[in-house]
């Protein structure tokens, strides 16, 4: 059977939100070491790759290792009925036909409990290789999620540039042209505040503004994001959770005609 | 305007 008991239930939920606007029905997959989930969006442009330690739970077991699929469009429903200084568990037997999950609140002594169906679903598992990227910068989650907020008002695409000047994000649109540039900024005392930008090579990349602001869904679990890039590559936008683990999304590039 | 690229472009199917 599986069993898992978090008592900071708010972390999954958050991570159901980084997730639900960018895939419908998802796998959970659990193992004895972690929760993970990889999945593609339905116009096979983004990846989301999610994973959680065992050792972020309070209590974990996990006999053999299950796919938990899920309507992420109902569990959403579901979280909403949490309370933020929630304890989750969650539980399912090996057959793994339905879900059981359970809120629970010392302070008010509430326990709220859900039997959700689970699905059968037949997932594409890609292959990510483990590449050393060409530029690597560390940013304040917030400031990368004000940045392409504020962009969209002006195109659709987002040049990303990352050279000795510093990381620029540019849109070009119909009422002209934006650009936010961020140089490395070590300055503040507090490390989460920082910029720090490790450049191999110069790198530019256009990618749709629209997927990099689902992406900053992801803005909660953490108040570090990490960007990599490489000539050519899909970009790699990582959101640590603490050390215990991470919502990864990778983008594929645009390319000029 | 650019072209979108496809994700399977990069990644293999495993």
């Amino acid at each position: 059977m599986f069993e898992a008991r978090l008592a900071n239930g708010n972390i999954f939920k958050m991570i159901v939100e980084s997730i639900r606007e960018l895939v419908v029905d998802v796998n959970i997959d659990c193992s004895t070491e972690e929760l993970s989930i990889q999945c593609m969006d339905s116009a096979h442009v983004a990846l989301v790759s999610m994973s959680l330690s065992q050792s972020a739970f309070d209590h974990f077991r996990c006999d053999r290792s299950l796919s938990l699929g899920l309507n992420l469009p109902n569990v959403s429903k579901i979280f909403k009925m949490m309370g933020r200084d929630d304890t989750m568990v969650l539980k399912a037997e090996d057959s793994a036909d339905k879900l059981m999950l359970m809120f629970e609140n010392d302070k008010s002594g509430t326990i709220a409990d859900f039997e959700l169906k689970l699905m059968a679903i037949e997932a594409e598992q890609l292959g990510v290789p483990d590449t050393a990227y060409k530029c690597s910068i560390s940013m304040p989650s917030s400031e990368f999620q004000r940045i392409v907020r504020d962009l969209q008002v002006m195109g659709d695409t987002c040049k990303i540039s990352c050279t000795k000047e510093g990381l620029k994000f540019s849109a070009t649109g119909q009422i002209g042209t934006g650009n936010i540039l961020m140089r490395q900024n070590v300055a503040s005392e507090k490390e989460e505040d920082h910029v720090t930008i490790d450049m191999e090579e110069p790198v530019e990349l256009n990618f749709a503004l629209r997927y990099l602001n689902f992406f900053t869904k992801a803005t909660p679990l953490s108040p570090t994001v990490i960007l990599k890039m490489s000539p050519g590559l899909p970009i790699v936008i990582e959101y640590p959770i603490e050390q215990l683990g991470h919502v990864k999304y990778y983008l594929a590039p645009k390319m000029e005609e | 305007t650019p072209m979108q690229n496809d994700l399977s472009e990069f990644f293999a199917m495993v």
